[in-house]
């Protein structure tokens, strides 16, 4: 696992509750947003549940930590998007909150309904990017959730023991995170 | 075992302009080569942290030099590849692979953050 220069996270008081929203003007309309909200809780919940950070959906999108919107190309930031495939989201570090996704992908919360052979599957890029929101970087362990690249029509979504590792380090244990030793094996195998 | 595999030819299936044949020119290249989109390739590099921009013009040169060459070795550490030095078949499929815009080394052109610690 890797952090941003300087090791930034948030900072709280506990216990530690950030919020999050989607940006009005800015979303996919061939998803509900039933089903992206649904997709987003469970990418949340998975750093929550071995962290003790909560996440909730912010009454407004200009008061919420965590802004997530779809824009295509260059969108201000400095980060254009780049079109099909190639890059397909990106997100700042703490306590920026900014978290992009390309609007020229296929989105997609359910392989069996969305037949594109190009689909993103929304809740493996949404586990990912949350975890540079919460200040990982990029990990060279290929199992690993912040292994940057994923290929389309690919559902990986469990954290592994190098992402657990990595934002335990930054805010320590959920209480009721329970060590689970199928991460171990995980883990051995990427250093295979 | 140059055949692409199925992700790999579902990206030149939508990418008609970049097909995988355009791809194997780069295959196998190493220092000293002199490649055709060589250049593209750099920008690839510079964009996610592993090339500065070049003092001279401003741009990059088709060469095979050894900035790339270190550039690449350190592609291929940090994306779990082995580090051969050269555009063999594993890099170049991880490199047409659809990717997180976060730079590996955040900093080096990306405005994410200066750099990363590694651990």
């Amino acid at each position: 696992f890797a952090y941003f220069y300087g090791e930034p996270r948030w900072v709280r008081s506990p216990p530690m509750l950030l919020t999050y929203a989607f940006s009005p003007g800015n979303v996919i309309d061939y998803v509900s947003l039933e089903d992206v909200t649904t997709a987003f809780q469970r990418a949340f919940s998975r750093w929550s549940a071995v962290i003790p950070v909560n996440f909730t959906e912010a009454e407004g999108y200009s008061s919420a930590d965590i802004k997530i919107g779809w824009y295509s190309g260059d969108h201000g930031d400095g980060e254009a998007f780049d079109g099909v495939l190639g890059v397909l989201a990106h997100a700042f570090s703490p306590e920026n909150g900014r978290f992009h996704l390309d609007a020229a992908e296929r989105w997609a919360v359910d392989f069996t309904a969305e037949k594109s052979k190009v689909a993103v599957d929304l809740e493996s890029v949404a586990t990912h990017e949350i975890g540079h929101v919460l200040g990982l970087a990029h990990s060279t362990v290929k199992e690993a959730i912040m292994y940057p690249s994923l290929s389309p029509r690919t559902k990986k979504v469990d954290l592994r023991r190098d992402d657990v590792v990595g934002i335990q380090a930054l805010y320590g244990s959920n209480p009721n995170y329970r060590y689970n030793a199928r991460l171990e094996s995980d883990m051995s195998s990427g250093r295979g | 075992s140059d055949y692409p595999d199925s992700s790999t030819q579902l990206i030149v299936d939508v990418l008609p302009n970049n097909t995988w044949h355009s791809l194997m020119r780069f295959l196998d290249a190493g220092k000293g080569n002199r490649v055709d989109g060589m250049a593209e390739l750099k920008r690839y590099f510079r964009r996610f942290g592993y090339l500065s921009v070049p003092l001279e013009n401003n741009s990059f040169n088709d060469f095979f030099d050894d900035e790339f060459e270190a550039a690449l070795r350190s592609y291929q550490k940090n994306l779990g590849l082995s580090e051969t030095g050269k555009l063999d078949h594993d890099t170049m499929t991880v490199i047409v692979s659809p990717r997180c815009g976060v730079s590996d080394f955040p900093g080096a052109g990306g405005n994410h953050a200066l750099k990363t610690t590694r651990h």
